[in-house]
């Protein structure tokens, strides 16, 4: 199952739950296999697990057609990791009149798709040809948001821009769900926005788990490791595994 | 003056700077004519301050040389505001090819420039065509920035971006200052990164002033006021009316 974790609105979260994520679901008590693809040009899930990579060596190379996607697989700690490098950010207008110039990165994954159960996509902040070239390729989205104003405010074009992707280019695409991220039910804004405005409005489509402000996760960022790693039993590393647990069904073992 | 507030990592405080920077130039120790131009698709500063606005009557029809700037400006809390709309994000693709493509915002700006003290420009959290439209048009750019790992990485790449801006499109182009946004002392990440990483590496081009964390900031937005509006004698109200003084060089009045 390939899933993109996606919002135009910045700073949200989307690094910090498709890496955190992706370490829970290959936790022994899940094991499953699974691709991290950093397809953001800043390349933040990148850096927050390993070191800066070479253009050639990125994601970049691949959407251009000049290496395959299993020649730039690299696995840190328990997790194969498609890096990304600023080089993206060139990437975007030099494909811009290529023919199916949305569907690239789809055929890029289908000769290594079948090797893993979940491949992890982390999208830039924008809904560009990147973007679009997640949303092509996947099977279901990860919306993850603050509950703040900005958020509330994007989610009507939000969804617009989802049902146009789902009729022009990829039918099959679902929204797994809204994440919410950073949730520190002491702010009464925050708690007001996720009772009263966020779950009466979007129902069972909100995770029943909730990613809680944790001051570990910056320092698992600083330290360039998963907060799992860092601190198995801190508040995000459980969250991050309740919600492993909610997205596999309940298989998580045990 | 022409200032851009940049940084194409997401949810920094770009857009909470713009407007509450824009308020306090407004007050009367001050008393300065600014124009903020929101110039994401997300609308953030539009909705910071007031209602949706229609495609035809905001920033969309001007780049799409369909409306001048003055038709579409409107004045809220003693600010005048360019809206955005989420028809911004068409726009990049209708501009590609279009001949001077980058400096379509300045030649909009043109015939009301001279009316205003400063010009704040909102930018999205990427480097396309719509930002660059941003810097073609600007003398100077505020970086704010969020103090933690993520921001440190970008830095090298946001200034080699710079650089080939200045180059290219408009050897005027000045960085303002780096602005530290959503500092929390008690974090020991941020204050290790704030004093032993980025003053020492960004010296004087770091404002002096530091924008703390303020619950009232999101309360202020939930209630589509600028923070002095809401809560004039908050920290963040306090902070931005600081940064106004450091930008003024101090001929804030009194
Ligand atoms: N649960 C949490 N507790 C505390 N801080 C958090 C939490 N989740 C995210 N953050 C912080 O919020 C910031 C933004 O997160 P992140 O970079 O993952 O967002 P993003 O949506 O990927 O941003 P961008 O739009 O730039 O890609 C990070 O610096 C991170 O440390
Ligand atoms: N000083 C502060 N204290 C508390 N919260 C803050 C502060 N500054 C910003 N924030 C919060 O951080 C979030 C991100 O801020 P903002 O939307 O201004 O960032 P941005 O860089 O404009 O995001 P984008 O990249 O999506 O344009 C906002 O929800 C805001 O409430
Ligand atoms: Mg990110
Ligand atoms: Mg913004």
């Amino acid at each position: 199952m390939i899933i993109s974790i996606v919002n135009q609105k910045g700073g949200v979260g989307k690094t910090t739950t498709a890496v955190n994520l992706s370490k829970s679901l290959t936790l022994p008590l899940a094991s499953k296999k699974v691709l991290l693809v950093d397809l953001d040009p800043q390349a933040n899930a990148t850096l927050h697990l390993t070191e800066r990579v070479e253009p050639e060596k990125s994601i970049s190379a691949v959407l251009m057609e000049k290496a395959l996607l299993k020649d730039v697989v690299i696995n840190v700690d328990g997790i194969d990791l498609v890096p990304s490098n600023i080089s993206l950010s060139g990437v975007e207008l030099e494909i811009f009149m290529k023919i199916g110039r949305e569907y690239i990165l789809k055929d890029a994954l289908k000769d290594i798709k079948d090797e893993y159960d979940y491949i992890l996509i982390d999208c830039p902040p924008s809904l560009g040809l990147i973007s679009l070239n997640a949303l092509a390729a996947s099977d279901r989205i990860i919306v993850p948001m603050h509950l703040e104003k900005f958020d509330v405010d994007g989610l009507s074009d939000f969804l617009n821009t989802f049902e146009r992707v789902k009729s022009k280019i990829n039918n099959n695409l679902e929204i797994m769900g809204y994440l919410a991220v950073n949730y520190n039910k002491r702010l009464s804004v925050s708690k007001q926005i996720y009772e009263s405005v966020l779950k009466p409005q979007l129902g069972d489509k909100m995770f029943k788990t909730v990613i809680r402000t944790d001051t570990k996760l910056k320092e698992a960022q600083a330290m360039c490791k998963t907060v799992y790693t860092y601190k198995n039993n801190s508040k995000c590393a459980a969250d991050y595994i309740d919600l492993a647990k909610e997205i596999t069904g309940g298989k998580y073992g045990k």
